[in-house]
């Protein structure tokens, strides 16, 4: 028996968000220490990780590990359904070929259940060592999403230059080219508005702007996100998820032809 | 000219 219950169901809602313009379909993996997903978009250059820990759910049972693939399209009707106050309980008997999303009213007046079908997946599990990263970049999120949606508008490539004095962001195409350079900010009231850099060895790599944009659907999660690079190895931008865990994108750098 | 690699050229198969 699989059992989850979020009060709010928004970060659902969202976490589906950050994940579907990358992915048809994912397989959602239940253990006793909560809910993982790993899966490559459509033309293997990227890679999505989430990771729901239980404690972060209000109510969460998983007797035996459990696999539900999940179809996205279905499952963000389903989640269509859902009022943002809505609590929500996820159930699946073991072994099932079903998984039931059951909303309830915060008054509970209104309680709605729709039963999804599960897929069956022939999912690539892909072992993600350690890393040490040269750059690692902090900056509010909704800062990243506008440098991403800016410099797409010059070019299909974004180059990012991490070094000491700061991160810069640079695209050139038809139209011109685009330079965008971000400071360590100095002092800040929030710490959410901050820019950090912590470096070790200044790092240069380009990365394509399609799958950086779907990359900033999960703002909404998060109010900051973190970028790290280090030379000839993928990027990783997180986004944490409050008390549950993080969803991160990893990103293939474009190499000279 | 820039070329896309995959992202399996850089993590292992489980």
């Amino acid at each position: 028996m699989f059992e989850a219950r979020l009060v709010q169901c928004s970060m659902l809602k969202k976490v589906l968000e950050a994940i579907k313009e990358l992915l048809n379909e994912a397989t959602f993996d239940c253990s006793d220490a909560g809910i993982q997903l790993q899966a490559m978009d459509n033309s293997h250059v990227s890679l999505v990780s989430l990771n729901l820990r239980s404690d972060g759910f209000d109510k969460y049972r998983c007797d035996r590990n459990l696999s539900m693939g999940i179809n996205l399209a279905s499952m963000t009707k389903i989640m269509k359904c859902a009022g943002n106050d809505d609590v929500l309980t996820i159930k699946a008997q073991d072994n099932a070929d079903n998984v039931m999303f059951m909303f309830e009213s915060q008054n509970q007046e209104k309680v709605s259940d729709y039963d999804m079908k599960l897929i069956n997946l022939d999912q690539e599990h892909l072992g993600i060592p350690e890393t040490d990263y040269s750059c690692i970049i902090k900056m509010p999120s909704g800062e990243f999403a506008r440098i991403c949606r800016d410099l797409s508008q010059f070019g299909e490539s974004v180059v990012i230059s991490c070094t000491k004095e700061g991160v810069k962001f640079s695209a050139a195409g038809d139209v011109g080219a685009a330079n965008i350079k971000l400071a360590q900010t100095a002092n800040v009231d929030k710490e959410e508005e901050a820019v950090t850099i912590e470096m070790q060895e200044p790092v240069t790599l380009t990365f394509a702007c399609r799958y950086l944009n779907s990359f900033t659907k999960a703002t909404a999660l998060s109010p900051q996100v973190q970028l790290s690079m280090s030379a000839d190895v993928p990027l990783v931008v997180e986004y944490k998820i409050g008390d549950f865990g993080h969803i991160r994108y990893y990103l293939a750098p474009k190499i000279e032809e | 000219k820039n070329k896309q690699q995959s992202i399996r050229n850089f993590f292992k198969k489980k």
